[in-house]
């Protein structure tokens, strides 16, 4: 494992530990979209399918167990939290991440590594992964009074990706490693996703106001 | 191998 690797994973953990402070201090989820939470908790049911067959390491395991469980109990508490819940914006969030989930076992179907029901969904949740955030983008645009913890989750979620992608970068100077084309361009696509946010969130950090994305 | 390289990612 290479530093790159080590600290995406750790942005990684850090962004979720941020949006369960987030909640749990606020007991609100205002501004939170909970269809990209509910499309983040498909990407790891369906990507650590082999949590329980194939032993990697103690950290592997232990970090997909955190992801798993944590991105469930997020939506879980939005949706059916006495107190969260009713912070949640429904009306604003109305992404319709259904063709998300659709778009994207299609591309699975078509554009697997292997055609083996394990591989087929670990493409589908390569894929899914790369466009989750868009329910959130779009939540947050509509929002104009977002929580800064909130803005600090989605730019560690957002950073986390742009790291891997440096990781394999790395790996294939390093290990000639060339790493697989499916994660390639979809961790590509998901940090083009978050350029525009990474722009507004830096100039809200230099200029240290709220920040605003255009409408 | 590629795959398992892969695989131990997260």
């Amino acid at each position: 494992m290479n530093i790159f690797r080590f600290a995406g994973d750790m942005t990684h953990l850090v962004s979720v530990l941020l949006l369960l402070l987030k909640i749990y201090a606020t007991k609100s989820c205002s501004g939170i979209s909970l269809k990209t939470q509910e499309l983040y908790a498909l990407v790891f049911l369906t990507r650590y399918l082999d949590l329980f067959t194939d032993f990697i390491s103690i950290y592997n395991t232990v970090m997909k167990v955190i992801f798993i469980t944590s991105s469930l109990a997020i939506v879980w508490c939005m949706r059916a939290h006495p107190t969260v819940r009713r912070s949640y914006d429904r009306d604003q969030d109305t992404f319709r991440h259904h063709f998300l989930v659709l778009l994207s076992f299609i591309m699975a179907l078509f554009f697997p590594d292997l055609f083996t029901t394990r591989e087929v969904l670990w493409a589908f949740s390569i894929y899914l992964e790369a466009v989750a955030i868009l329910p959130q983008l779009v939540l947050l645009q509509r929002c104009r009074n977002v929580d800064n913890l909130t803005t600090h989750y989605i730019f560690f979620l957002g950073s986390y990706r742009a790291l891997y992608v440096l990781n394999w970068i790395y790996r294939y100077f390093t290990e000639k490693h060339a790493g697989r084309w499916i994660s390639w361009i979809s961790g590509l696509v998901q940090t083009v996703l978050y350029l525009d946010f990474f722009y507004y969130y830096f100039i809200s950090w230099k200029s240290s106001e709220k920040l605003r994305l255009p409408a | 191998t590629p795959r398992k390289e892969a695989h131990d990612e997260l």
